[in-house]
């Protein structure tokens, strides 16, 4: 990992020299190489190299006796900090006594899935939960939540014949009639260049008013997560971030990517394919896989 | 119109950026700047315009220089299987190619090798009936092994030209599921012995370098002999490719366009650098 890159180049240095600004340089373009391999966004690794700059220069650093563990605990709190800090709130702590939560993002970045898993821990926590199926795309994509709100034993709101506007809309009125706390509503895949699309997961959050509206990100998403981030939030406005596939080996530079041009904080994290596999989003965890 | 560029470090500065995010991953993105540069000093030029060509022929050039590949033989059953990590495009590609097939008249047979995620063989199944291709399917749970099994034995009784088998995603690090393809790559070649038996992996364009990574596990455990890149029709530009084709010479054999069956392209070099540059 980062450890280990910067350890070979502080090694070819020895004693007094070993902490000029030449030096922390020669670190600093080793962070960035590392950064970007981990698909953090250029910008954002160039922004966030500014920051560990103005710190591994101060002359505590300089008299550090291990240099290479100062340097990494910097850019490793500065990660941290990135993410949302050392105290992130839970996800889980639901004020209203009715919460809808929406659901977006492309294709195949594990919406449906993900939807049943938020629905199973609220379940679990005791809150009156439901599902809505609002993807009338996708072949078999409303049996998909079916079946997993069967496997949950989750009720899920369904209407084939209708379109995804008027299906949040039913879904809203039937989730509030019949006393549910959380109402978690699978959109279908969409790309953010589509203004139709956009236009009509838009609609789905003006009719709805979430409490939540998640952009759903796939934790090897490259450079293009920015783009992709900012142009939902822009177009349709979204309060947070779940990651998914983080089971995977991708370093997942992405997902810092988007906190940190959207401004919004990571929610959730999947760790797998199964219903269970969901984690509340801690930083640190995140900024240890970043690294390497 | 008369006013040239001059290609000094800002614009060599710049083309780096540009590479880096399309995912072409800074060491290569490097590499490709020092031999841009190198050529452009070797043949004296010195216009932006100029280097701009010298990169989209290397990059083409890169993306060009892959293994033939012949996986459709007329005078043998094909046997073509999609493998890839999860949610990126493989069951839509798998019909997109059905389709494609079909409108040169052949014979092919889907094999609904995904028993694992809820509702695949129901969304597989409604892509044989949208494009008129018979399944075979096993139940919910079974042993992907034995759906292959059923369909190679169906593919051969029946005469079919080519046999499709559609799996479930898969990340690369799980070595159980890795382990699985390797019983399905038996079961194939145990009950289609004579068959002209190609694996593509299927790729997401929006994914970065892992990537890289997804290729080289793939690979280690089935005869990966191509490449599929989906969801191209996205801003992304799946610059992680030509660090895979440049070590793995695998050939890109279809892009995915779109979610509809007929958003399937034949890949082209030249078009997707030239996409890169439009
Ligand atoms: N390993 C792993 N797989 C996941 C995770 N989340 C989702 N998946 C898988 O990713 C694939 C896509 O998930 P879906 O839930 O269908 O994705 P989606 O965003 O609803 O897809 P569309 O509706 O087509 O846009 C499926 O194979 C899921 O099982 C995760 O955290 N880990
Ligand atoms: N925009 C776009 N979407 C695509 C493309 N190919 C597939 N999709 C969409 O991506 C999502 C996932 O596609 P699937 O075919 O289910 O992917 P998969 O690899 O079979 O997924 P798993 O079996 O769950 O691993 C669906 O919503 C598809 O419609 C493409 O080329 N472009
Ligand atoms: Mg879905
Ligand atoms: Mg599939």
């Amino acid at each position: 990992g980062l450890t280990d890159r910067l350890g070979k180049v502080f090694s070819k240095w020895s004693g007094a020299d070993r902490l000029s600004e030449a030096r922390v340089e020669e670190g600093l373009r080793e962070i960035r190489i590392a950064l970007l391999e981990a698909d953090v966004n250029l910008k954002v690794a160039t922004e966030f190299l500014e920051s560990v700059r103005e710190k591994a220069t101060g002359t505590h650093i300089l008299l550090s006796l291990d240099p290479v563990q100062m340097i990494v605990k910097i850019v490793r709190d500065e990660l941290i900090e990135l993410l949302g800090g050392k105290d992130v709130e839970p996800p889980d702590e639901l004020s209203a006594s009715f919460n809808p939560i929406l659901l977006l993002g492309l294709q195949g970045s594990g919406k449906t899935t993900t939807a049943a898993k938020l629905a199973l821990h609220f379940k679990k926590q005791g809150a009156k939960t439901m599902l809505a199926a609002l993807d009338m795309s996708r072949p078999a994509a409303i049996d998909q939540l079916e079946v997993l709100a069967g496997e949950i034993d989750v009720p899920v709101y369904v209407d084939r014949n209708a379109t995804p506007v008027e299906a949040a809309k039913a879904a809203l009125d039937l989730a509030r009639k019949e006393g549910i706390k959380v109402l978690l509503m699978d959109s279908a895949g969409r790309l953010h260049i589509d203004d139709e699309l956009m236009d009509e997961v838009r609609t789905i959050k003006e009719v709805t008013n979430p409490v939540e509206t998640f952009l759903v990100v796939d934790a090897m998403t490259g450079q293009d997560a920015v783009n992709i981030a900012e142009t939902f939030d822009a177009k349709v406005g979204i309060t947070g971030l779940c990651v998914t596939k983080f089971d995977g080996d991708a370093r997942a530079g992405a997902a810092l990517s988007v906190k940190s041009v959207t401004g919004k904080p990571i929610r959730w994290v999947g760790t797998g394919e199964k219903v269970g596999m969901i984690e509340p989003f801690i930083p640190e965890r995140m900024a240890s896989r970043i690294l390497g | 119109v008369g006013f040239e560029v001059e290609a000094g470090a800002e614009f060599y500065d710049g083309l780096f950026d540009q590479l880096v995010l399309s995912d072409v991953g800074s060491e290569l993105a490097a590499k490709l700047i020092e031999e841009i540069r190198a050529r452009a000093r070797d043949e004296g030029a010195t216009s932006a315009t100029r280097v701009i060509e010298i990169l989209r022929s290397k990059l083409e050039d890169i993306l060009s220089d892959t293994e033939p590949i012949a996986p459709f033989d007329p005078n043998r059953l094909n046997v073509v299987m999609l493998v890839g990590v999860n949610g990126v495009g493989k069951t839509t590609m798998l019909a997109k190619i059905a389709r494609h097939l079909k409108e040169k008249n052949l014979n092919v047979l889907i094999a609904a090798a995904d028993t694992f995620r809820a509702a695949a063989v129901d969304q597989l199944k409604i892509w044989a009936e949208r494009t008129g291709t018979p399944i075979v399917s096993g139940q919910q749970g079974a042993d992907p092994a034995a759906v292959v099994f059923d369909a190679a034995k169906a593919a051969v009784a029946r005469k079919a030209d080519v046999l499709l088998i559609d799996t479930a995603g898969r990340l690369q690090t799980k070595k159980n599921l890795m382990e699985e393809l390797k019983k399905i790559e038996r079961t194939i070649t145990k009950n289609a012995p004579d068959a002209n038996v190609h694996h593509l992996l299927c790729l997401d364009a929006n994914t970065g370098q892992n990537a890289i990574s997804q290729v080289e596990l793939f690979r280690s455990v089935c005869r990966v002999r191509g490449l599929i890149i989906n969801k191209i029709d996205g801003t992304a530009r799946g610059g992680a490719v030509l660090a895979i084709v440049k070590k793995h010479r695998l050939p890109i054999l279809f892009l995915g366009v779109g979610e509809n069956v007929g958003d399937i392209v034949e890949f082209d070099a030249g078009e997707f650098v030239k996409a890169w540059f439009s």
